[in-house]
């Protein structure tokens, strides 16, 4: 999974 | 979430909303370095590129759209404002901040998650946002009288980055897989570069005198 690009936070 | 991140986001809105208001109320940019806002506004505007393509939850895009608004106001009236403009301290903004973005983005297109355009551009805005104060600590060494609304402005989005560190701490313990080295470095050295400046912050406010940074 590209879990790197969900960056989640701001 | 986390407490300590939401702490740390709340602390970056308290941030931007002072300033935003002192800028509005007293008509007045005195103190504040427009260099560092233009990088601010950069920084949100490479980072939130997916702000429209990748929901990530309400709150997530609200505050996205609140920093990508304040940060392109608070240029937009040190640059067009016609009595805001005339406050801004110009002869001593002098902090060549092409210098830094440059670089920022030759480091984003080498060391990145994944060499993909948003990638890269995520990357850029972490190390610029490092950086970013810097014209505004050179800006408040050169200012005589600093005005309490500047400095704790400047507290503020230091303390923000401060909570953030906790909050990968926690993460990386709570987590699994949570790693994310170019935000932990970046954020280690945007703290650090705060360090003198929340030392003398501390000690003016213990003293109870007025806050003046060594040039």
């Amino acid at each position: 999974a590209n879990e790197e690009d969900d960056h989640d936070e701001l | 979430m986390n407490l300590f991140r939401l702490a740390g986001d709340m602390t970056h809105l308290v941030s931007v909303v002072v300033l935003l208001l002192k800028i509005h109320t007293i008509k007045s940019c005195a103190g504040v370095s427009l260099k560092t806002q233009e990088l601010y506004a950069l920084v949100f505007a490479a980072r939130y590129l997916d702000l429209f393509v990748h929901f990530v939850s309400l709150y997530n895009t609200v505050m996205k759209l609140v920093f990508l608004a304040s940060s392109f106001t608070i240029v937009w009236y040190m640059r067009r404002h016609k009595i805001v403009r005339r406050t801004y301290d110009k002869e001593h903004d002098t902090f060549r901040h092409h210098f830094i973005v440059l670089p920022c983005l030759v480091l984003g297109l080498l060391l990145n998650e994944k060499f993909t355009f948003r990638e890269v551009m995520w990357a850029f805005s972490i190390y610029l946002e490092a950086v970013a104060i810097l014209p505004q600590l050179v800006l408040l060494q050169r200012t005589r009288n600093i005005d309490n609304l500047t400095a704790q402005y400047v507290f503020f989005l230091g303390a923000y980055r401060v909570l953030y560190i906790f909050n990968w701490i926690y993460r990386y313990f709570t987590e699994p897989h949570f790693v994310h080295w170019i935000s932990w470095i970046a954020g280690i050295v945007q703290t650090l570069l705060y360090g003198d400046f929340f030392y003398y912050y501390i000690l003016s406010w213990k003293n109870n005198v007025k806050l003046e940074l060594p040039a």
